[in-house]
């Protein structure tokens, strides 16, 4: 079993967007993936279909039920979902002592093949503990100048929790999102980007396209929602790209 | 003085590009304006031409230097910033226990009409902190399907937060952002906003317009970096409505 986080303290850079649909793609290949949602916005349960979801993550990590109790089925096979629900914003406090508590409870899972955790948009005890559960990270890296300019210190504070809590943990590669072929700005992001990083960046770079931000409104991922889109095609080639990553781990 | 909070726990809505180029728009008004900076990502320092900082509000919240040492002057006449660094995300766990921290900083202020607070995508102990330091607060809303999904949980969050520490804060609206004119997704969002929100909700609709993407890597807000483009006429006719409903406050 592979763990891996998807982790940016810059908000709205495409995390949960890429955490789902590279599951989705995933899991067609016959491997069996979950998809673990740690952030209280929850938006990755949603975007796989789950509504009203009573007991989530949080009761797992307060010990108060176990991840085979809380996960759920998605309407696509081998896709399954550990969902979040608002309460875990109280986790923050409990969790900031116990970095390894994540760690523990996906310790108890069996049968997976690949464990994909979306994080929330910071670097606090949630996004700790995603990290120390993990044998990779992914960062999605949104096409603008702001998402730009805060990578390399993200990457600076994540080397830094990596050398004090899971040395073995590993940056799989950076991806560029939202990348709007129409601007200058994006191809400027870009080329800074494999400028700086050289072959961490994935070669895969997924394009701004609406129906990425129209199919959870359904509940849906992209394959299921529009499989002939930009969009489905470049999480597509980005989960060959991941795969051929984590087999060289 | 009045206070303004800019607050929405999702990503990556336009908080800071809201809070700068709203603070712009009213600086040319003759009112002199503070931009504060409570996000450890430091975006809005770097939006109003900040490099390299070397003391901020981290240091003003922990007592070791005063907010009149640290507030720097913009380009703009009457814009000043108190900016953030990356050691603010340390004032997480400190302030955790301490809900009024900022607003004692802020009643040491003299001669502003308006101090504007860009806060950090959560609903954690910094941004607890602005909602309790402030008169009002204003919330972005993406027109997508995550941040619509989001916001009716998070206006309970903050009416759970106004009733417990600070009941005279007032919500003054909601502004859509990036509205992207050719997505049918844009329309819903608005108009599901507009029906469930009624006049809490802005006329002013910020467009997505790419001017307001480039504006920062040139360290400038809209007014100088493109005033006639259509997101420099969004954020105009937003400062006057916002003035509007701060004057009845
Ligand atoms: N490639 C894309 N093209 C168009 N829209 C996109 C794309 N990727 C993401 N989006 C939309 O942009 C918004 C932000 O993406 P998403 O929510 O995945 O980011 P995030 O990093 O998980 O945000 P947060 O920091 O709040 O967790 C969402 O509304 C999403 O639907
Ligand atoms: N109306 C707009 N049109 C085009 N781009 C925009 C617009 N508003 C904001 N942006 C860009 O979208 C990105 C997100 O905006 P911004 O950083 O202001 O959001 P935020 O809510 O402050 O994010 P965070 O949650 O990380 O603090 C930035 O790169 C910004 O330049
Ligand atoms: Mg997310
Ligand atoms: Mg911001």
């Amino acid at each position: 079993m592979k763990v891996i986080s998807f982790v940016n303290q810059k908000g709205g850079v495409g995390k949960t967007t890429t955490t789902i649909n590279l599951a989705a793609y995933l899991a067609t290949t016959r491997r069996k993936v979950l998809v673990v949602d740690l952030d209280p916005q929850a938006n990755a349960s949603s975007g796989l279909g789950l509504q009203d979801v009573e007991r989530g993550i949080y009761d797992v990590l307060m010990g108060e039920a176990t991840a085979q109790e809380v996960i759920r089925e998605t309407e696509q096979k081998n896709l399954f979902v550990l969902p979040s629900t608002a309460d875990l914003a109280g986790a923050t406090v409990e969790l900031s002592e116990e970095p390894t508590r994540l760690k523990t409870v996906l310790s108890t899972l069996q049968g997976f093949d690949v464990v994909l955790i979306d994080a929330p948009p910071s670097l606090g005890a949630l996004a700790i503990n995603a990290l120390v559960a993990s044998d990779a990270i992914i960062v999605p890296l949104q096409a603008e100048y702001y998402a730009l300019e805060g990578v390399a210190g993200m990457l600076d504070t994540v080397e830094r929790i990596k050398n004090n809590l899971n040395p073995d943990v590993k940056l799989l590669g950076i991806v560029v999102t939202m990348f709007d072929t129409r601007t200058n700005l994006a191809q400027q992001v870009e080329q800074n980007v494999r400028e700086h990083f050289k072959e961490l960046v994935f070669w895969s770079v997924i394009p701004r396209n609406v129906k990425l931000s129209e199919a959870p409104s359904y509940g849906q991922t992209i394959n299921r929602y529009a499989p002939i889109s930009s969009g489905a095609g470049a999480y597509k080639r980005l989960a060959q790209e991941v795969m051929q990553r984590v087999e060289k781990l």
